[in-house]
């Protein structure tokens, strides 16, 4: 577990070959090969980072927390939001790098309407839900079978979209449920569809 | 009146409804307001010609000469609504998609764009720009960041230490942008931010311009021995690459905006990182 692979990778590819986007085709591809595979491992140090930034053990000998990241989620791919079935509750952990407190919005792909966002206090925050174009879907659909060599699984329908806050270099929580409706329906629910209209 | 409003927030644009085209931006927090025209279009690619032989390739951007083509005159809209975001979407040509969203409680708007793949079938080298029209007097004068760092003066046709002989009066003036570059009319300030390195220009007084994606068909000779032409496959099926990125888009009263480049600049370089796990909240909060 080291982000050295992914270091290295950086390091090559400071070469003015691969900074200007001059090099040949296959040490392009030698770039990018390695800079995938050095952020793939990146990404688990960063996740058992944050299993134990989170954990109140703070010894973090063995994390109880899993975490996975979705890199594709700008063509809609993200497999721990899409699922239906995940479950009672799906927890979005969020890090900060900078030094000042920031409030964003978050857009990640689901399938279901009925879904509400709560913040680390339980309470019911606004969400708004996006169906997905045309154009993400069939990006998404041709760039996963070439990236990962898969079909990609049935498109997900919306984005959830909600804002979110984070203090300086530091986390925060929100958690992610069914069994409230888009319409509002669900106890203390703020979820609402967009509505879409297309002039002529 | 013929024109659409979007924005649930402060930071709002208008469209026309009968082009589609974007017709003005404005911010009632800081009173400012833009008549803004924007546009997608293309520079075909040199192959060479007769007084010189340098093809436009991975290292050179050598324009044909012609002025760049645009995509379309009018491009369909449809427009989504709701209480944090509003979003447009428009698709510029087969090739060209485009959403601009405003979010409720930012002073920007965001503007995604998905190119790709550039169609060659015609033998036409493509180099695709996006151009903000805006009716601002800026005297040849546009300011591009250094780096990532202090925006620097850029004057069109002009070096300062040097008497520049203008024989590329397009590529002469690009400038390499990895933050982004703005215009000041002594009134208001136009700027742009960027998530990626591309490159951008002021070629006309009032206008900005940005370089979003190439494909091109020849090599320029200067070593790497390759069009820039890179496809991905499935299967057996090849295409040339789509591009997907976002550009930011602010107006501020003149010498206001650095503080929104700057903010917003460190928050694009450095996003909030998400992680997901599958528990329920009284697991989650146990642990």
């Amino acid at each position: 577990l080291s982000t050295t692979s992914l270091g290295d990778a950086m390091g090559l590819a400071q070469h003015h070959d691969a900074v200007s986007g001059t090099a040949k085709q296959h040490t392009t591809n030698d770039y990018a090969k390695r800079l995938s595979s050095g952020s793939s491992k990146a990404e688990i140090v960063v996740n058992l980072a944050l299993s134990c930034l989170t954990s109140s053990n703070k010894q973090c000998a063995s994390p109880s927390t899993n975490f996975t990241q979705c890199n594709l989620l700008n063509i809609s791919y993200c497999p721990p939001t899409e699922d239906e079935s995940f479950g009672e509750s799906l927890v979005l952990v969020l890090y900060n790098p900078l030094g000042w407190a920031r409030t964003d919005f978050i857009r990640i792909p689901v399938n279901d309407d009925q879904l509400s966002v709560r913040d680390s206090g339980g309470n019911f925050i606004e969400s708004q839900l996006v169906e997905l174009d045309n154009a993400t879907s069939n990006l998404r659909k041709f760039y996963v079978e070439a990236y990962l060599g898969i079909s990609s699984k049935e498109k997900p329908k919306y984005w959830l979209v909600f804002q979110v806050s984070v203090p300086p270099l530091g986390w925060n929580t929100y958690f992610i449920s069914k069994g409230a409706g888009a319409d509002g329906t669900g106890t203390g629910s703020k979820s609402h569809m967009s509505t879409t209209a297309t002039p002529e | 009146n013929g024109t659409i409003e979007v924005g649930p927030g402060p930071f709002k644009m208008s469209f026309s409804s009968v082009s589609g085209q974007l017709i003005r931006v404005f911010s009632s927090k800081t009173g400012t307001d833009i008549p803004i025209q924007q546009s997608y279009l293309w520079y075909g690619s040199s192959t060479g010609d007769a007084a010189d032989a340098q093809a436009s390739g991975a290292y050179i951007f050598r324009p044909n000469g012609a002025p760049p083509t645009a995509v379309s005159r009018s491009v369909p809209l449809k427009i989504i609504r709701g209480p944090l975001v509003d979003e447009v979407h428009q698709q510029f040509s087969s090739w060209i998609y485009q959403i601009t969203r405003l979010y409720k409680d930012k002073d920007h708007a965001e503007i995604e764009f998905t190119i790709g793949p550039i169609p060659t079938d015609d033998g036409v080298g493509k180099e695709v720009i996006t151009r903000l029209t805006a009716n601002m007097a800026t005297n040849k004068i546009f300011y591009t960041d250094s780096n990532g760092r202090d925006f620097l003066k850029r004057v069109r046709d002009y070096r300062e230490d040097w008497n520049l002989q203008v024989t590329q009066p397009v590529a002469g003036n690009y400038y390499p942008i990895n933050l982004g570059m703005y215009l000041e009319d002594g009134k208001s300030e136009l700027s742009v931010l960027v998530d990626r390195a591309v490159g951008g220009s002021s070629i006309q007084d009032g206008e900005l311009e940005i370089m979003l994606h190439r494909r091109l068909l020849a090599d320029d000779s200067r070593g790497v021995g390759e069009a820039l032409d890179e496809t991905v496959c499935v299967k057996d099926a090849c295409q040339g690459l789509t591009t997907r990125g976002i550009y930011y888009l602010s107006v501020n009263p003149s010498g206001n905006g650095a503080q929104w480049r700057r903010t917003a600049g460190q928050e694009i370089y450095s996003p909030l990182l998400l992680a997901f796990s599958h528990q329920t909240e009284e697991v989650w909060k146990a642990s």
